[in-house]
């Protein structure tokens, strides 16, 4: 029943002690505190209904209901505090885990999930999301990146060239994230950044999601010819998110240096020691 | 002798639509992955007489392509090691560190010999220990540390007491 906080001297990450869940994020230096929760959920996906025969695969996202499952509603959480880092670590389910981690000298909050094989012994197809909810009044807008150059302004159930009749209010909120993808309200704006090409959207007012993996049991039949299925035992995947809670003058400056270190991160090559001098000859 | 020919070819070929989206045939994914794989050996070959040449010394580096879910053969089994950190950004950045190791106790030394903070700590997804330190990296350059396997510490509770105090 402890309370769970991790901090460095920006950042301070406080877990719901009944779940284990992030609760809130306060960034110390701005003044700013944040109420955020953050699970993985997943949609099952559609083989096709009444409405339409499209079956979710490898082009199409159509979940077939469009509230997701929750994966789990409580982790145990573990708590490791060192001096450089400080983590909670996380395990939602047999098949999806995550560490939160706050490194000394950082001013942003890493997520670190680990996901799959996505069990499907049920015949439900899964596509696994990480979402965020947070106590922002977005009022119906969000923002992804395109190639992380342009920020475009995404607004829910519009599209800025022609009039949108929307059929599938989830999917048909999805948009390609690149790099980023955030929310603002008056005062702050929530960025998370993501280390690969996801789907995301906001589907609710203050809510970002990411999918990071799906598995998929039919053929959408628009050209693979094959449902996004694994060979037995399925693939794991292991990614990052990186969060970050600033105040709007402050944010792009935060969010465009961050993104530059995670596309372009420092590479590591190893040797044993000691080599002989290099001669051009 | 490296060379990046075949991996800019197997990247021109990842430029279309079904490799950048993940909609190709299984099959053809898999051949994605293998022209990738067999582009990045003569590449790593070319990292190493680059990196020879700029730091004067040639040794037999090691890449660890699995250091993502936290594997490194080479981290784990040596009692020291060399980690060159290389920073293609146009200015100086800080990274942590993280390497897989399978000891609890190093010393890390920086580039110019002083001692490096590092710590041990558990992932829980591999169940692997792993060594974290912070490294400091020029703008497009890069910084060499040196890694070495020391004795744990003993901890404190687990010193001997006093005979008298062991009796009470």
């Amino acid at each position: 029943s402890l309370e769970l906080t991790i901090q460095n001297e920006y950042l301070q990450a406080r877990f719901d002690p009944d779940t284990g869940l992030l609760m809130e994020v306060n960034n110390l230096e701005e003044g700013l505190q944040l109420a955020v929760r953050q699970a993985f959920f997943w949609y099952n996906a559609s083989m096709g209904d009444g409405l339409s025969s499209q079956a979710s695969g490898a082009y199409i996202f159509r979940p077939y209901r469009q509230e997701p499952m929750i994966l789990s509603r409580w982790v145990q959480p573990r708590l490791v505090k060192t001096s450089l880092v400080q983590e909670v670590h996380q395990n939602f389910s047999a098949w999806c885990s995550q560490v939160i981690r706050l490194y000394r000298g950082r001013r942003q909050l890493e997520f670190e999930w680990t996901v799959g094989p996505i069990p499907v012994g049920d015949n439900w197809g899964k596509e696994i999301v990480s979402r965020f909810d947070a106590a922002l009044d977005t009022k119906g807008l969000f923002y992804t990146d395109s190639n992380g150059r342009e920020i475009l302004e995404r607004r829910r159930d519009y599209r800025p060239t022609w009039k949108l009749n929307q059929t599938e209010p989830v999917a048909g909120n999805y948009y390609p994230v690149n790099s980023r993808i955030y929310i603002k309200d008056s005062e702050m704006q929530l960025t998370v950044l993501t280390d690969r090409s996801q789907g995301g959207s906001s589907i609710r007012d203050g809510s970002i999601e990411l999918m990071v993996h799906r598995r998929l049991l039919k053929d959408d039949g628009r050209g693979v010819g094959e449902p996004l299925q694994e060979d037995l035992p399925g693939r794991w995947v292991r990614g990052r998110h990186l969060l970050l809670l600033n105040k709007l003058k402050t944010a792009a400056a935060a969010h465009r240096l961050q993104a530059q270190e995670e596309v372009l991160a420092p590479q590591l090559v190893l040797a044993s020691g000691d080599g002989t001098p290099y001669r051009p000859s | 002798s490296g060379a990046s020919a075949s991996l800019n070819e197997a990247m021109a070929v990842l430029q279309h639509h079904d490799a950048v989206s993940g909609t190709s045939k299984q099959h053809v994914a898999n051949d994605y992955a293998r022209q990738l794989a067999e582009g990045w050996g003569p590449c790593e070959v070319l990292l190493s007489n680059a990196l020879a040449r700029l730091s004067g010394s040639k040794k037999d580096f090691t890449f660890c392509r699995e250091l993502n879910i936290s594997l490194c053969p080479f981290t784990q089994g040596a009692h020291s090691f060399e980690v060159t950190v290389y920073n293609p950004l146009g200015r100086k950045v800080e990274r942590m560190v993280r390497l897989p190791v399978s000891k609890e106790a190093f010393l890390v030394k920086g580039p110019d010999g002083a001692v490096v903070p590092n710590n041990v700590v558990p992932n829980p997804s591999s169940e692997q220990l792993e060594l974290l330190f912070p490294a400091t990296v020029p703008a497009l350059g890069f910084s060499v540390y040196s890694v070495s396997r020391v004795s744990p510490r003993r901890p404190t509770s687990l010193r001997r007491r006093p005979r008298a105090q062991e009796a009470e």
